[in-house]
Protein backbone atom coordinates (compact mmCIF):
# COMPACT_ATOMS: atom_id res chain seq x y z
CA UNK A 1 0.00 0.00 0.00
CA UNK A 2 0.80 3.56 -0.39
CA UNK A 3 3.35 4.96 2.89
CA UNK A 4 2.04 8.48 4.20
CA UNK A 5 5.63 10.44 4.12
CA UNK A 6 6.23 13.79 5.15
CA UNK A 7 8.98 16.40 5.29
CA UNK A 8 10.58 18.07 8.33
CA UNK A 9 9.49 21.34 6.46
CA UNK A 10 5.54 19.84 6.12
CA UNK A 11 5.67 19.06 9.72
CA UNK A 12 6.46 22.02 11.08
CA UNK A 13 4.62 23.86 8.33
CA UNK A 14 1.10 21.91 9.68
CA UNK A 15 2.16 23.27 13.48
CA UNK A 16 0.86 27.06 12.80
CA UNK A 17 -1.77 26.25 10.45
CA UNK A 18 -4.97 27.15 11.40
CA UNK A 19 -6.49 23.32 11.72
CA UNK A 20 -4.12 22.88 14.64
CA UNK A 21 -5.45 25.26 16.89
CA UNK B 1 -6.16 -3.60 24.62
CA UNK B 2 -9.80 -2.48 25.11
CA UNK B 3 -8.96 1.24 24.69
CA UNK B 4 -10.21 2.85 21.50
CA UNK B 5 -7.71 3.94 19.13
CA UNK B 6 -7.75 7.84 18.56
CA UNK B 7 -8.33 8.97 14.77
CA UNK B 8 -7.64 11.88 12.59
CA UNK B 9 -9.97 15.02 13.11
CA UNK B 10 -11.56 16.22 10.20
CA UNK B 11 -9.50 18.11 7.76
CA UNK B 12 -6.35 16.92 9.78
CA UNK B 13 -3.20 15.16 8.03
CA UNK B 14 -3.17 11.41 9.41
CA UNK B 15 -0.02 9.75 10.15
CA UNK B 16 1.04 6.08 8.65
CA UNK B 17 1.16 5.00 12.15
CA UNK B 18 -0.85 6.09 15.63
CA UNK B 19 1.71 6.99 18.49
CA UNK B 20 1.56 7.75 22.36
CA UNK B 21 4.08 9.61 24.22
CA UNK B 22 5.22 8.53 27.50
CA UNK B 23 7.54 9.86 30.48
CA UNK B 24 9.61 8.87 32.71
CA UNK B 25 11.53 9.42 35.13
CA UNK B 26 13.50 7.39 38.50
CA UNK B 27 15.58 8.26 41.13
CA UNK B 28 19.57 8.38 39.75
CA UNK B 29 21.73 5.52 40.41
CA UNK B 30 19.33 2.74 41.25
CA UNK B 31 19.07 0.18 38.85
CA UNK B 32 15.22 -0.22 37.97
CA UNK B 33 14.06 -3.74 38.21
CA UNK B 34 10.66 -4.34 35.09
CA UNK B 35 8.45 -3.71 37.46
CA UNK B 36 9.36 -0.50 38.91
CA UNK B 37 10.40 0.67 35.37
CA UNK B 38 6.84 -0.25 34.26
CA UNK B 39 5.30 1.67 37.29
CA UNK B 40 7.48 4.46 36.57
CA UNK B 41 6.70 5.25 33.02
CA UNK B 42 3.31 7.34 32.39
CA UNK B 43 1.34 7.38 29.48
CA UNK B 44 1.01 11.07 28.05
CA UNK B 45 -1.45 10.59 25.46
CA UNK B 46 -1.89 9.19 21.85
CA UNK B 47 -2.27 10.91 18.26
CA UNK B 48 -3.27 9.68 14.85
CA UNK B 49 -2.84 12.78 12.51
CA UNK B 50 0.21 15.60 12.33
CA UNK B 51 -2.09 18.17 14.18
CA UNK B 52 -3.16 16.33 17.20
CA UNK B 53 0.91 15.62 17.20
CA UNK B 54 1.47 19.43 17.67
CA UNK B 55 -1.00 19.75 19.93
CA UNK B 56 1.12 17.68 22.16
CA UNK B 57 4.16 18.34 21.69
CA UNK B 58 3.88 22.41 21.67
CA UNK B 59 2.44 21.71 25.59
CA UNK B 60 5.67 19.31 26.23
CA UNK B 61 8.56 20.48 28.12
CA UNK B 62 11.68 20.49 25.87
CA UNK B 63 13.95 17.69 26.48
CA UNK B 64 16.89 20.45 27.06
CA UNK B 65 14.86 22.37 29.88
CA UNK B 66 14.10 18.75 31.87
CA UNK B 67 15.98 18.18 35.13
CA UNK B 68 16.98 14.65 36.80
CA UNK B 69 16.80 11.93 35.42
CA UNK B 70 14.20 12.02 32.94
CA UNK B 71 12.60 10.34 29.48
CA UNK B 72 10.83 11.13 26.89
CA UNK B 73 9.61 8.13 25.03
CA UNK B 74 7.23 8.04 21.73
CA UNK B 75 6.23 4.24 20.69
CA UNK B 76 3.79 3.60 17.82
CA UNK B 77 0.02 2.93 19.62
CA UNK B 78 0.20 -0.78 20.91
CA UNK B 79 4.06 -0.81 21.50
CA UNK B 80 5.25 -0.34 25.36
CA UNK B 81 8.20 1.10 25.46
CA UNK B 82 10.02 -1.37 27.57
CA UNK B 83 12.25 -4.57 25.89
CA UNK B 84 9.98 -7.36 26.93
CA UNK B 85 7.12 -5.58 24.71
CA UNK B 86 6.53 -8.59 21.82
CA UNK B 87 7.53 -5.87 19.07
CA UNK B 88 10.79 -5.17 21.23
CA UNK B 89 11.59 -8.41 22.16
CA UNK B 90 13.74 -9.14 18.89
CA UNK B 91 14.99 -5.47 18.41
CA UNK B 92 17.32 -3.25 19.29
CA UNK B 93 18.00 0.56 19.24
CA UNK B 94 20.83 2.47 17.89
CA UNK B 95 22.40 4.88 20.34
CA UNK B 96 24.00 8.83 20.04
CA UNK B 97 25.22 10.60 22.75
CA UNK B 98 24.57 14.14 23.16
CA UNK B 99 26.54 17.01 24.47
CA UNK B 100 24.52 18.89 26.66
CA UNK B 101 22.60 21.48 24.39
CA UNK B 102 21.78 19.30 21.90
CA UNK B 103 19.23 17.38 22.83
CA UNK B 104 15.73 19.55 22.12
CA UNK B 105 16.71 19.94 18.72
CA UNK B 106 17.92 16.60 17.68
CA UNK B 107 14.70 14.58 19.54
CA UNK B 108 12.53 16.97 17.54
CA UNK B 109 14.37 16.33 13.94
CA UNK B 110 14.09 12.51 14.56
CA UNK B 111 10.41 11.97 16.08
CA UNK B 112 9.20 14.11 13.17
CA UNK B 113 11.91 12.10 10.90
CA UNK B 114 10.10 8.65 12.65
CA UNK B 115 6.35 10.27 11.91
CA UNK B 116 7.04 11.69 8.78
CA UNK B 117 8.09 7.80 7.74
CA UNK B 118 11.62 8.71 6.83
CA UNK B 119 13.54 5.68 7.94
CA UNK B 120 12.14 4.19 4.61
CA UNK B 121 12.41 0.75 6.45
CA UNK B 122 8.44 -0.70 6.86
CA UNK B 123 7.42 -1.76 9.77
CA UNK B 124 10.75 -1.72 11.49
CA UNK B 125 10.64 0.83 13.51
CA UNK B 126 8.88 0.65 17.18
CA UNK B 127 9.47 4.13 18.71
CA UNK B 128 12.43 6.40 19.99
CA UNK B 129 13.45 7.70 23.53
CA UNK B 130 15.33 11.06 24.54
CA UNK B 131 16.71 10.16 28.06
CA UNK B 132 18.44 13.59 30.08
CA UNK B 133 21.11 12.54 32.18
CA UNK B 134 23.48 14.59 34.03
CA UNK B 135 26.61 14.66 32.04
CA UNK B 136 25.38 14.09 28.67
CA UNK B 137 22.01 13.34 27.12
CA UNK B 138 21.10 10.29 25.05
CA UNK B 139 18.79 9.55 21.81
CA UNK B 140 17.97 6.37 20.76
CA UNK B 141 15.56 4.99 17.93
CA UNK B 142 14.21 1.20 18.34
CA UNK B 143 13.26 -1.20 15.31
CA UNK B 144 12.12 -4.77 15.55
CA UNK B 145 14.57 -6.85 14.55
CA UNK B 146 17.94 -6.87 15.76
CA UNK B 147 19.64 -9.24 13.12
CA UNK B 148 18.50 -7.38 10.07
CA UNK B 149 21.66 -5.36 9.18
CA UNK B 150 20.35 -3.95 5.69
CA UNK B 151 17.53 -2.00 7.84
CA UNK B 152 19.51 -1.45 10.94
CA UNK B 153 22.54 0.14 8.41
CA UNK B 154 19.18 2.14 6.68
CA UNK B 155 18.28 3.55 9.80
CA UNK B 156 21.57 4.68 10.68
CA UNK B 157 22.57 6.35 7.61
CA UNK B 158 18.93 8.09 7.42
CA UNK B 159 19.86 9.16 11.09
CA UNK B 160 23.35 11.14 9.80
CA UNK B 161 21.09 12.67 7.37
CA UNK B 162 18.13 14.24 9.60
CA UNK B 163 19.92 15.00 12.83
CA UNK B 164 22.82 16.83 10.75
CA UNK B 165 25.57 15.95 13.75
CA UNK B 166 28.72 16.31 13.71
CA UNK B 167 30.79 14.05 11.46
CA UNK B 168 32.44 12.85 15.36
CA UNK B 169 29.40 11.72 16.60
CA UNK B 170 29.55 8.05 17.85
CA UNK B 171 26.43 5.70 16.93
CA UNK B 172 26.19 2.63 18.64
CA UNK B 173 23.57 0.10 18.09
CA UNK B 174 22.59 -2.12 20.92
CA UNK B 175 20.28 -5.33 20.94
CA UNK B 176 17.94 -5.49 23.59
CA UNK B 177 19.00 -8.78 24.78
CA UNK B 178 22.58 -7.35 25.62
CA UNK B 179 20.73 -4.73 27.56
CA UNK B 180 18.93 -7.24 29.33
CA UNK B 181 21.77 -9.17 30.37
CA UNK B 182 23.45 -5.63 31.25
CA UNK B 183 20.60 -4.95 33.84
CA UNK B 184 20.66 -8.20 35.16
CA UNK B 185 24.38 -8.64 36.29
CA UNK B 186 23.43 -4.77 38.22
CA UNK B 187 19.60 -5.80 39.49
CA UNK B 188 19.76 -9.73 39.96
Amino acid sequence: GTRIIYDRKFLLGCRSSPVAK
Amino acid sequence: SKKKMVVPGAGEHPLQYNYTFWYSRRTPGRPASTQSYEQNIKQIGSFASVEQFWRFYSHMIRPGDLTGHSDFHLFKEGIKPMWEDDANKMGGKWIIRLRKGLASRCWENLILAMLGEQFMVGEEICGAVVSVRFQEDIISIWNKTASDQATTARIRDTLRRVLNLPPNTIMEYKTHTDSIKYWRTLAP
